[in-house]
């Protein structure tokens, strides 16, 4: 099971639209998918139409061991399965604060789950416990970086942190990859800005650019991915694209 | 002096869009204003080019009383200076955390500082010490929306932070504007959003919608404001209306 976050401190990059919709576009392409929802906001979960607000089997009950990984799961798609969030998560970092590796409730809850090809994890905007959690279960970090000036700004902070994790926690993590997210073709600020992302990161940034296109921002108010809700978009057309990218980056098809 | 927050704990909304173009027209339609610069990713200072990486005389030494207001202050436009930050403030919130009176570090370092019109804060994407400091220094918070599908997500942990400052520390302190950001005039969704707003603030959200406009985010990368950048773009003629009405509602002009 290829196991990925999507992490960046920053909010509003793209980590949320890239992990509805590579999720839903490897899933359409036959690969069994496992999407986490860790943050408290769950915009992830309620962009597939899950409001788990009132739910006592999410991510964060599966962090605190109140419930299997099983029992957490929503079907939502074929080949497609969540475990949702909601804002009890917002509680976790203090309520784990003080347990004893509680860097791996995580990975611990998710034994028992290996009947996927993919485990995707969409993370908050922060460095805190809940993206150590995610850091010390995965093996790739994705970093949907937005083609904007201020794009690679705390990045370093990004990598301290996946570096420490790395080092104490779990050897096999690394910087795999970086999505070019929210690239406006029109102008030349966004080739600029993935000019210089591809010197920081080289070969490591994705070839497809995720293109500004307002069905993505308009996708999630009718719970629905892009390629159920924009099928011939430029949205649709470029997470397609991400997902062969992605496969072939893991030596499939 | 009129004191407003620029506060939204989501990301990439346009609090520092706003704190950098806001202040250059208020200051263009001669009103004297003090920015300050309270976001350790220091994106508001590096507008204006200022790289305050090695300088000691920032709102983090400010915080601690390391140095005086005036000490901190660059002038970088007529009518326009700026306390500049860096990322040495993203250890401030740990720093000040045991001490007494931690949420007036700021408040109390500007006593002397009474010689403007307008202090308007940049705030960081969060909603701890930092943020806290800016809420019990103003009267006025003004939440800058991305007009997207969830915009108002999140808006009650910021409603629940203010009423706390409010009832414990600062009975001035109100939500007083909604300043609709990153507004596409070509599809429906902003509009959506934007009335869902006006339902959620009766009275309170800014007439102005700031439009995506590209020259917003090249501006930055040349050190200039928007009315320097693209003096004729519709981003500068946006923000120059919300000054105008900014001072409407404050009985100038
Ligand atoms: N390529 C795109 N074109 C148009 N809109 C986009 C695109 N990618 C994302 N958006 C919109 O931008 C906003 C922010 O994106 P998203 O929620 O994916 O970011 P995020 O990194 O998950 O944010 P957060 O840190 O708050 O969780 C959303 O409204 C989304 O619909
Ligand atoms: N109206 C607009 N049109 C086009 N781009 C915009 C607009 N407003 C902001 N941007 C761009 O969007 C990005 C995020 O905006 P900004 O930095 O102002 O948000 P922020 O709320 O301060 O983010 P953070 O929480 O990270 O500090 C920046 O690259 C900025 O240049
Ligand atoms: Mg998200
Ligand atoms: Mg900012």
């Amino acid at each position: 099971m290829h196991r990925i976050a999507l992490v960046n401190q920053k909010g509003g990059v793209g980590k949320t639209t890239t992990a509805v919709n590579l999720s839903a576009c490897l899933a359409a392409l036959g690969r069994r998918v496992l999407l986490i929802d860790l943050d408290p906001q769950a915009n992830t979960s309620i962009s597939f139409g899950v409001r788990a607000d009132e739910r006592q089997r999410t991510s964060y009950n599966l962090l605190r061991g109140d419930c299997t990984a099983a029992e957490s799961l929503v079907t939502v798609r074929p080949n497609l399965d969540l475990i949702p969030a909601n804002i009890d998560l917002a509680g976790a970092e203090v309520e784990l604060a003080g347990t004893i590796g509680r860097e791996f409730a995580l990975r611990d809850s998710l034994r028992a789950l290996t009947n996927y090809d993919y485990a995707i994890i969409d993370c908050p905007p922060s460095l805190g416990l809940l993206n150590v959690n995610a850091l010390s279960f995965v093996t790739e970090v994705y970093i949907p970086l937005q083609c904007e000036y201020f794009a690679l700004h705390g990045v370093s902070m990004l990598f301290k942190t996946v570096g420490v994790v790395k080092s104490r926690v779990n050897p096999a993590l690394d910087i795999q990859g970086v999505i070019p997210c929210m690239y406006d073709a029109r102008t030349g600020l966004s080739r600029e800005v993935v000019t210089e992302i591809e010197k920081h990161f080289p070969g490591r940034v994705f070839k497809t650019r995720i293109r500004t296109n307002v069905r993505l921002a308009e996708a999630p108010s009718h719970g629905k991915s892009i390629i159920e809700y924009a099928p011939d978009s430029n949205g649709a057309q470029d997470y397609r694209a991400l997902a062969l990218e992605v496969m072939a980056r893991h030596g499939e098809r």
